[in-house]
């Protein structure tokens, strides 16, 4: 079938903004699993929880998804340290 | 903030590598500053050693890097990470090689990632704070301004108390003017409600007029945002003050810099060729502020917050006896005090003459 490069480059790019996303929230926003909870079930955060953690710390519009004003917040340089949980 | 900190105040730091982005003696000076930054505000010294073990150690490097569990994601993204104080990698600080590192505004400023990182370094986690240098985004500040937030030092001091301030010890500024030495001036004055507050450096004296104390702080223990040598200030009539310093101007409510500031001065009706301001008044009778540069004065509506027309005008056609530029201005019980230098000129606004002429700091109660 011929391809859509219209279609084909917006899908690239949405695996892109998906690997930035998740990068982003790996990097900064893994709480350690709580020690005292090792065993029972660990608190994994889904990815819409971690993203509204992080559209909350930056002041963002709290709706769990990768909107467009997200996105340029992931995109600026930063530190590395995470914004949550201890940093050591 | 992660307690309990450096269990000690002094502490020392490695340069254990330097980037070939800048000479190495502007990245000596840059992470000096950077330490100067946190030490005016707690009362920890830094020392650098050049071989062995530091508390902090300082280093470059790109992707993976030494034995570092975080590695660095080529340019952009992160620029540096650092850990909380202990021992091992903890109060390291590592920045990212393939980042373009400066001291100015293009690429990263060092000494600015450098004051952040050793935010960590102490024991500091992120601040929401979009005025905070401990928030995680990187904004470029001009160097010549304290970087602090008061939520930056809230947090240190959280950590490590306030600097020593017990009279026995060396004061921490040790070129702190003497208030009362025969060649005492001052950069600008103002009033705060009942008190008078006259501007040195990186100083302040709050002056009751009624009794004789005078209060001498740091500027930037009361706004951290305010850069030192401010050029001129007034208190308007809305309870607040603003601060001037080259082209840009603070609002200050209470202890509360308003957000949106610093602005530039034309913001305010002076035409571009304005680039600094000499002093100002505003005079609480006729609502009007007047703003002095060189041999000239400005007058503003505080009412309808315009220029008004048909300025500048010479001051000495206005205010007779007030000929040169002048440092600074303040209005008190009606009266204006004019400072040149050593100099102050007492001036009635409603006789247009100058009573008498006294010294800058006779305020003081020398």
């Amino acid at each position: 079938l011929p391809v859509d490069p219209e279609k084909d480059n917006k899908e690239d790019a949405n695996r892109e903004d998906a690997k930035l996303v998740q990068d982003y929230l790996n990097k900064f926003y893994v709480v350690e699993p709580d020690p005292n909870l090792l065993g029972w079930k660990t608190n994994v955060e889904s990815t819409a929880e971690k993203l509204q953690k992080m559209q909350q710390f930056f002041g963002l519009k709290v709706t769990g998804k990768p909107d467009n004003e997200t996105l340029e917040m992931m995109k600026k340089p930063r530190c590395g340290v995470p914004d949550v949980g201890l940093y050591g | 903030f992660t307690l309990p900190g450096w269990k000690k105040n002094k502490l020392t730091y490695r340069i254990v590598n330097h980037t070939p982005d800048m000479s190495k003696e502007d990245v000596d000076k840059e992470i000096q500053k950077a330490f100067k930054v946190w030490s005016a505000v707690t009362p920890l010294i830094f020392t650098r050693i050049h071989k062995g073990i530091a508390d902090i150690m300082i280093a470059f490097g790109t992707k993976a890097h030494g034995h570092c569990p975080r590695y660095f994601d080529g340019p952009l993204g992160v620029l540096a990470h650092a850990f909380p104080p202990g021992s091992g990698l903890g109060g390291d600080v590592h920045f990212d090689e393939d980042e373009d590192w400066t001291t100015g505004s293009t690429g990263f400023n060092l000494f600015l990632v450098a004051a952040h990182e050793f935010g960590h370094a102490l024991g500091l986690s992120h601040s929401n704070d979009q005025r905070a240098l401990m928030f995680p985004n990187y904004a470029y500040i001009s160097p010549s301004e304290f970087p602090l937030s008061p939520d930056d030092i809230s947090g240190i001091q959280s950590i490590y108390g306030s600097p020593p301030n017990t009279p026995d010890k060396k004061p921490a500024t040790p070129n702190s003017p003497k208030t009362c030495g025969s060649q005492m001036s001052f950069d600008a004055i103002t009033t705060l409600r009942r008190e008078v507050i006259f501007l040195k450096g990186r100083h302040l004296w709050r002056v009751y007029p009624d009794n004789s104390e005078a209060e001498r702080e740091l500027i930037s223990a009361f706004w951290p945002t305010l850069p030192p040598a401010i050029e001129a200030a007034y208190e308007n009539m809305k309870d607040q003050i603003l601060f001037f310093k080259g082209n840009k101007f603070w609002v200050i409510n209470g202890y509360q810099v308003l957000s949106g500031y610093p602005k530039n001065i034309n913001t305010l009706g002076f035409p571009k060729g304005v680039k600094k301001i000499d002093a100002a008044v505003c005079n609480k009778n006729t609502g009007k502020t007047d703003f002095f540069i060189g041999d000239k004065y400005w007058r503003f509506d505080e009412n309808s917050q315009s220029m008004e027309k048909g300025y500048p005008r010479l001051t000495a056609n206005d205010f007779p006896g007030i000929s040169q530029r002048i440092d600074a201005v303040f209005q008190q019980k009606g009266l204006f005090y004019f400072s040149q230098g050593t100099k102050q000129w007492e001036f009635d606004p409603i006789a247009k003459k100058v009573i008498r002429e006294i010294k800058s700091n006779s305020w003081f109660n020398c």
